[in-house]
C-alpha cells in the first residue's frame, strides 16, 4: 500500500526529525505516481504535489508516526480538501417547477441517474416528473420510461420534437399537474460536438433550470479535464455527479473534475439499480483515489 | 566512446506529457522515453527524431504482426460476442458491424442477450432494422444464456453467416455477473464448438487505466480476441489499448467514431499514432 511504499522512500526523515524539501522529493515522487495511476488529471497532479510539498515542508516529524504515514496523512487531508465538502444540496427555485438539466458525454450513467435522482427527491418530499430529451438514441425515450414506470415515476415524453419543445411542453403539463421538479434526461454528447452544446445552451436559456449536474464516468481518464472544461464554459453546471463507482476504478476522475471546475460532487452511483446512489463523502473518495 | 545526445527538458516533458494525456499511463511514458533516448541518432534535427522515435515504436507496439484492423469471418456461422463494461458502446457497435456485414453480402442475426437492462432489446431491435439484421429475442429477465443458444441454434440451422451476440454491460469486479458471461459463452460453444469465433471487448476510449483490469478480467473469464476502441471520435486517445496489447496481448480490431452505422472502421495502427501526436 502506498504508507509502505513510502515508509521505504523517505527513511532520512527520521534523521533530520523535520519533513524538509530533500526527504519529502523522493515521497512526493511516489504520490505523484500513484495520482497519475489513479487517473488524476497530470496538471492537477503537479498543482496538488506543489500544494501539499508547500503544507509538509517544515512539519515536524512526531514520535507516534512514521514519517510516510505523516506525509500521507497531509496527502490524505489536502486531497479531503480539495475534493469539496460532502452533502452539498441541490439548488431549487422558488415559482415550481423546478428544472434540473441531467448532461454528459455518451453512456456515462444519464438516464439511470436521471430515474435515481426523481426516487430520491420523492423520498425527500418533492413531487418529480422526469422529462425523456434525448431524441437520437435508439429506444432511449423507451429506456427512460421504462425506468419511470418501474419505480412509479411520472415520466414526460413527447416523440422526437425538438428537445426544447419537448421541456416547454412538460413545463406547462408540470404545471397542470402540480408537480413541483422537473429532471431532465439530455442526449449524450461530445463536448466538441458544437450543434449538440448549442441545443444544450438552447434548453438552458429557454428553462431557467436552477441546477444543471454534469455526469461523468468514474473510470475516465485524462479526458475528463477536458470535457468537464468545456462543458462548464458553456453550461456553467452546478454540480458533478460520478457513476459506475462500485468498479474497482480508483476514481481520480473526480479530483480533477472538481479541481478545475470547481464545481462541488453532489452524488455518487454506485450501481444500476434505482435505489444505487448516495451522497458525496469527500473522505471516502480521498481514501479510494489515494489507493 | 558514446555520449547521449541531450534533449532538453522542456521536449522530455512535452512529450511525457503527450503521452500522459492519451492515457498510455505514466509508467509507460516514461519506458517509452526512456528507451527512445537511447535510440535518438548522434545528431540532426533530436526534436523530430524524439517524436518519430516515439511514434514508431507505439505504431509498433499496438499493431505488431498485425496484416490490419477488422476481422476475417473463418468459420459459417461466424459467432461474434460482444462483451464489455457498462455504457461503452456494445450494441451501438453491434448495430455498425451488423451494417458493415450486411453491406458485404453476409446473412446476419442479432442476438438479443442483454435481457437485464430498460430498452436493451428494443435498442437492439431499432439498429437490427437500420442494418437489415434479423434479431433474436426472449421476453425482459430471460436467461441471456438462453437466448445466446438460440441465435446460434437459428444460425446453424436457418443460414445466417454471423451472428452477433449482445450482452449486458457488467463490470469486471461483480463477480457474479462475470459467471453468467462465461455461462453465455460455455452454452454458445456446447451448441457449436469453437464458437464464438470471435470475442470483442468494447472499450470506451476515455477510459482511464481501470480498462486493464477490465481486460484482463474479461480476458480471463472468456478469452478476448480483439477490442473495439469506442468514441475515438471524441479528444479522447484510449491509449489503455498500449498496455492492453503490451500485457495481455490483445489487439484493437474496430475503432468507433460516431453514433451512426457507419462509424466504424478497422484500427489502422498508424492513423491511430498519429491521433496521439496529431
Ligand atoms: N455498474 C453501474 N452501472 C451503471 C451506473 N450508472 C449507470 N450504469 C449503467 O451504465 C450504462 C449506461 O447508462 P445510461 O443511463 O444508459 O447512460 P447515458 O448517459 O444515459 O447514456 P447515453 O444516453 O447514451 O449518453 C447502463 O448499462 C447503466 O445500467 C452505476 O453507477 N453503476
Ligand atoms: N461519439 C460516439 N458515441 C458512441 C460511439 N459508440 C457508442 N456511442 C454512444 O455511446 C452510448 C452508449 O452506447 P451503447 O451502445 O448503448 O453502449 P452499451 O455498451 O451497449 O451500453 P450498456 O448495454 O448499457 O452497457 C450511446 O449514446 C451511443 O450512441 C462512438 O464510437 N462514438
Ligand atoms: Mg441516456
Ligand atoms: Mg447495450
Amino acid at each position: 500500500d502506498l504508507i509502505q511504499k513510502l515508509d521505504g522512500a523517505i527513511r532520512a526523515i527520521r534523521n533530520t526529525g523535520k519533513l524538509n524539501e530533500k526527504n519529502i522529493g523522493e515521497a512526493l515522487r511516489g504520490i505523484q505516481r500513484a495520482l497519475l495511476e489513479a487517473d488524476v488529471h497530470f496538471k492537477v497532479v503537479k498543482e496538488f504535489i506543489s500544494a501539499v510539498r508547500e503544507k509538509a515542508v517544515g512539519t515536524e516529524v512526531t514520535r507516534s508516526v512514521s514519517p510516510g504515514q505523516q506525509v500521507v496523512k497531509v496527502v490524505h487531508d489536502e486531497l479531503v480538501r480539495l475534493l469539496g465538502h460532502a452533502h452539498v444540496p441541490i439548488a431549487f427555485s422558488g415559482i415550481p417547477p423546478s428544472v434540473i438539466l441531467i448532461v454528459g458525454l455518451q453512456g456515462s450513467g444519464k438516464t439511470t441517474f436521471a430515474a435515481k435522482l426523481g426516487a430520491l427527491l420523492r423520498k425527500s418530499g418533492r413531487d418529480p416528473m422526469l422529462v425523456a430529451a434525448d431524441i437520437y438514441r435508439p429506444a432511449a425515450i423507451k429506456q427512460l420510461a421504462t425506468l419511470g414506470k418501474g419505480i412509479n415515476l411520472p415520466v414526460f415524453e413527447k416523440g422526437t420534437l425538438k428537445p426544447v419543445l419537448i421541456c416547454k411542453a412538460a413545463v406547462e403539463e408540470a404545471r397542470k399537474q402540480g408537480k413541483d421538479t422537473l429532471i431532465v434526461d439530455t442526449a449524450g454528447r461530445l463536448h466538441i460536438d458544437d450543434a449538440m452544446m448549442a441545443e444544450l445552451e438552447a434548453l438552458k436559456s429557454a428553462l431557467h433550470p436552477s441546477e444543471i449536474l454534469y455526469v461523468a464516468d468514474g473510470m475516465t481518464g485524462q479526458d475528463a479535464v477536458k470535457s468537464a472544461q468545456a462543458f462548464l464554459d458553456r453550461l456553467d453546471f452546478n454540480g458533478i455527479v460520478l457513476t459506475k463507482m462500485d468498479g474497482d476504478s480508483r476514481g481520480g476522475a473526480a479530483l480533477s473534475i472538481r479541481a478545475v471546475t470547481g464545481r462541488p460532487i453532489k452524488f455518487i452511483s454506485n450501481g444500476e439499480k434505482t435505489d444505487a446512489v448516495e451522497p458525496f463523502h469527500p473522505e471516502r473518495m480521498a481514501s479510494r483515489i489515494l489507493g | 566512446l558514446h555520449s547521449k545526445p541531450k534533449l532538453d527538458e522542456e521536449l522530455l516533458e512535452e512529450l511525457e506529457e503527450i503521452l500522459i494525456q492519451s492515457d498510455i499511463g505514466a509508467a509507460n511514458a516514461l519506458s517509452l522515453i526512456g528507451e527512445m533516448r537511447g535510440r535518438l541518432p548522434a545528431d540532426g534535427d533530436l526534436e523530430e527524431a524524439s517524436r518519430r522515435i516515439l511514434m514508431e515504436r507505439i505504431r509498433q507496439l499496438v499493431g505488431e504482426g498485425e496484416t490490419g484492423g477488422g476481422m476475417t469471418v473463418t468459420a459459417d456461422p461466424h459467432v461474434i460476442l460482444v462483451v464489455g463494461v457498462n455504457g461503452t458502446g456494445k450494441t451501438t457497435s453491434i448495430g455498425k458491424l451488423a451494417y458493415r456485414f450486411g453491406r458485404e453480402n453476409r446473412k446476419v442475426l442479432l442476438a438479443a442477450a442483454d435481457t437485464f437492462r430498460a430498452a436493451a432489446v428494443e435498442q437492439l431491435g431499432e439498429w437490427a432494422v437500420r442494418a437489415k439484421a434479423d434479431l433474436i429475442r426472449q421476453s425482459m429477465g430471460a436467461d441471456p444464456a438462453s437466448v445466446a443458444h438460440d441465435a446460434v441454434e437459428a444460425a446453424m440451422t436457418r443460414g445466417f453467416n454471423v451472428v452477433l451476440v449482445d450482452t449486458a454491460g457488467r463490470l469486471h469486479s461483480k463477480v457474479n455477473l462475470m459467471e453468467e458471461l462465461k455461462k453465455i459463452h460455455r452454452v454458445i460453444g456446447r451448441r457449436m464448438p469453437g464458437a464464438p469465433h470471435e470475442v470483442l471487448l468494447v472499450l470506451d476510449a476515455t477510459t482511464g487505466q481501470n480498462g486493464l483490469n477490465q481486460a484482463r478480467v474479461f480476458q480471463q473469464a472468456v478469452g478476448v480476441t480483439g477490442i473495439i476502441l469506442a468514441k475515438l471520435d471524441g479528444t479522447a486517445r484510449g491509449g489503455i489499448v498500449v498496455s492492453i496489447r503490451r500485457e495481455l496481448g490483445i489487439p484493437v480490431k474496430w475503432v468507433g467514431l460516431g453514433e451512426g452505422l457507419e462509424d466504424l472502421v478497422p484500427f489502422d495502427p498508424g492513423s491511430y499514432v498519429e491521433s496521439i501526436f496529431g
